[in-house]
């Protein structure tokens, strides 16, 4: 509260405006929100895909900002840990099962030969990262021994996956991928020891490896672009820890020149007053917007460009956020989804 | 950003890249 009154005059409350509201019964702790184009009798919608531990469930939009569940798919064996949007795909839903680690993929589908709901394995092991990728495929990096394995495979619309291939793996251990915007074979993934790879999904070719530096500790990248022939990363510091020297950070958008394989920060975005000190932060990223749930249980917008804090969501009556991601677009405003411990989803325009 | 930063930079470091590294 005191960080939001530290922000300019009306800020937070024109930066987000809330729009609706929609409230998981189920019984175990939410963990992750998303959003999922899907089709049915003819009919094409932007839905919202809510994920507790024991399920997951599927939202349609109803006139008066209203939301109806669908359906809710019962995944009782392995607790749910994360929802993996897959970017222009149609009713498809990818989830990530395990406990600390993820254990298991799957995908949450209506068949279109008999019009039920259903789920498939697609990969199971020690995955330490996945990120669904455009034209319906996925990769993730697994550790079954000693030499890290990174696959892409295709997934079919029936929820079978198709030819798989690898990539060469680096030596160290990948932590998140993101996909370069624009470029659709090239992916880039940031390592445990603040590595920045870059893949040509296509032949498999490991192309460079550049640090990040430790100026940046262990970062997550979110987004990935090429613009004029250098590579703009945006990262996250999920452990954010007041340095001497950066402040507390929270985001960094890089620049690389992978030609040369050096880098340097564009811009930095730090915590906001009163959130300094040990965080954990829970984030995501959408154009030059990331969002993030802090240790506070208070959600902060930044402009990455701009370098500093928008807007801030103090913990409601409710109780505190606990996650936060950006939706997909279904028009040109851009839409935050916030979700609380006991399955309530809001939904504000930005 | 600029060339005296980060060295000389190509528009098509993806394909140069992709020609240079082990298949």
């Amino acid at each position: 509260h005191q960080a939001a009154e530290q922000l300019p005059a009306g800020l937070r409350e024109e930066s987000l405006q809330l729009v609706s509201e929609l409230k998981d019964s189920c019984s175990s702790c939410a963990v992750d929100v998303s959003t999922v184009w899907w089709e049915a009798a003819g009919c094409r919608e932007l839905c919202v895909v809510t994920a507790c531990e024991s399920s997951v469930s599927l939202w349609k939009p109803l006139p008066s900002d209203c939301w109806s569940k669908v359906h809710t798919w019962q995944l009782a064996e392995i607790p749910v840990i994360q929802i993996l949007p897959l970017p222009d795909t149609c009713n498809l839903v990818c989830i990530a099962l395990g406990e600390l680690e993820i254990a298991e993929i799957r995908l949450l589908l209506c068949s279109p030969e008999t019009d039920s709901f259903r789920q498939s394995l697609v990969r199971s092991g020690t995955i330490k990262a996945a990120l669904g990728l455009r034209g319906r495929r996925l990769v993730s990096s697994s550790r079954p021994g000693q030499e890290q394995q990174v696959e892409v495979v295709s997934l079919s619309e029936t929820g079978r996956s198709k030819d798989g291939h690898t990539l060469l793996p680096p030596e160290e251990t990948v932590v998140a991928f993101a996909e370069v915007e624009g470029m659709r074979d090239a992916l880039v993934g940031t390592t445990a020891l603040n590595s920045l790879v870059i893949w040509n999904v296509q032949t498999g070719q490991l192309l460079r490896k550049m640090h990040v530096g430790y100026s940046y500790p262990a970062p997550i990248c979110h987004r990935a672009y090429s613009d004029s022939g250098l590579l703009f990363v945006a990262v996250s510091h999920p452990h954010g820890e007041e340095s001497e020297c950066s402040g507390s950070p929270a985001f960094h958008l890089l620049a690389f020149n992978p030609s040369t394989a050096r880098g340097k920060g564009v811009a930095s975005s730090s915590l906001p007053a009163g959130h300094t000190g040990r965080q954990y932060l829970e984030g995501d990223v959408k154009d030059t917007l990331a969002a993030a749930v802090l240790s506070s249980g208070t959600i902060a917008v930044w402009d990455l460009l701009l370098g500093h804090c928008t807007a801030l969501l103090p913990p409601g009556p409710a109780g505190s956020w606990a996650l936060t991601r950006w939706a997909s677009s279904s028009s040109t405003s851009t839409c935050l989804l916030a979700g609380q411990r006991d399955g309530t989803v809001c939904l504000y325009r930005y | 950003c600029s060339e005296s930063d980060l060295g000389p930079i190509s528009l098509n470091w993806f394909e140069e890249l992709s020609a240079e590294a082990p298949p």
